[in-house]
């Protein structure tokens, strides 16, 4: 009976790394997603517009940005050397990564929320190694495989 | 007093913290300067 | 029961590897394409209304929000090199 509670517990405990780990590769499935998905939009871009944007118009990832409304007030200290900044604002602000501009700008094609076009899925599914094809799939279906299948080992 | 601390550049979880950030911050109840004069708080970013 | 647990745990042990072995294969790589444009910015928040601050750190830069009842505080330190800040341009 001992062995069995020990081996109960066991199973609990990878029941939720595996379910962590499904979080992580669904997330970096969507990063993997949007960044190629921008790579190839920019490289288009340059195509037709002959090169690149000026310098100064481009903010190359990775990045966070900081949105806050007009009219706050912001007080910045920054060290000489710029490694430190301290800022202080008089009102509320949001601090976005890199990833999450990209999925606003639609880069993921909406698969964050399980909503993509068939031709989108085409797409997406061609920006992942073909292993993954099928996660893809099932983020598009809005079937959240992270939960899923463990039911099944665990009953 | 709570305060969240963010290593940049971590390879996962950043997002979700940044979440909880902008959870604590847009619903914090101190009395923002100016939220008399009008509501100055950010619009969430638009989805395209 | 016992041999149905370890049955089941053997199994679940062959799915996390399998999540391991796929979650090594999601590697970004770096390129010189992967960029935004302040236009991309611009088009996700309407800057007749939000000010974007774009902040590009070296990794394992310290990002510290102190609590919002105290006060509205954004502390950032580095150790691997100057951290740049600047504000995306309205136009």
């Amino acid at each position: 009976a001992q062995e069995c509670q020990n081996l109960e517990m066991e199973k609990q405990r990878r029941i939720e790394r595996i379910k962590q780990k499904r979080a992580q590769l669904q997330e970096l499935l969507l990063q993997q997603i949007a960044f190629k998905n921008l790579v190839q939009r920019n490289e288009q871009n340059e195509q037709q517009n002959l090169g690149p944007p000026a310098l100064n118009s481009t903010i190359q990832l990775p990045f966070l940005i900081v949105n806050t409304s007009k009219r706050t007030i912001i007080d910045c200290s920054i060290s000489s050397d710029k490694f430190e900044y301290l800022f202080n604002f008089d009102n509320t602000f949001e601090i976005h990564d890199d990833i999450e501009v990209l999925k606003r700008m639609g880069m993921s094609f909406g698969l964050e929320a399980g909503k993509c076009s068939s031709e989108d899925l085409k797409t997406a599914k061609s920006l992942v190694p073909k292993a993954l094809e099928s996660y893809v799939s099932d983020m598009c279906t809005g079937s959240s495989w992270v939960n899923q299948g463990l039911l099944l080992s665990s009953t | 007093k709570s305060r969240i601390l963010v290593s940049i550049g971590e390879s996962f979880g950043t997002s979700e913290k940044f979440q909880k950030i902008n959870q604590m911050v847009g619903s914090s109840d101190r009395q923002l300067k100016r939220s008399a004069e009008e509501s100055t708080t950010p619009k969430p970013l638009k989805r395209l | 029961k016992h041999q149905v647990l370890e049955k089941e745990i053997h199994d679940l042990q062959a799915a996390e590897q399998q999540l391991d072995d796929l979650i090594q294969m999601c590697s970004l790589t770096g390129c010189t394409s992967a960029y935004v444009t302040c236009q991309d910015l611009r088009s996700i928040a309407d800057p007749s209304e939000q000010m974007v601050i774009v902040i590009k750190a070296p990794p394992e830069t310290q990002l510290q929000v102190s609590d919002p009842a105290e006060t509205f505080q954004v502390s950032l330190k580095s150790a691997q090199g100057p951290i740049d800040v600047f504000l995306c341009p309205e136009d």
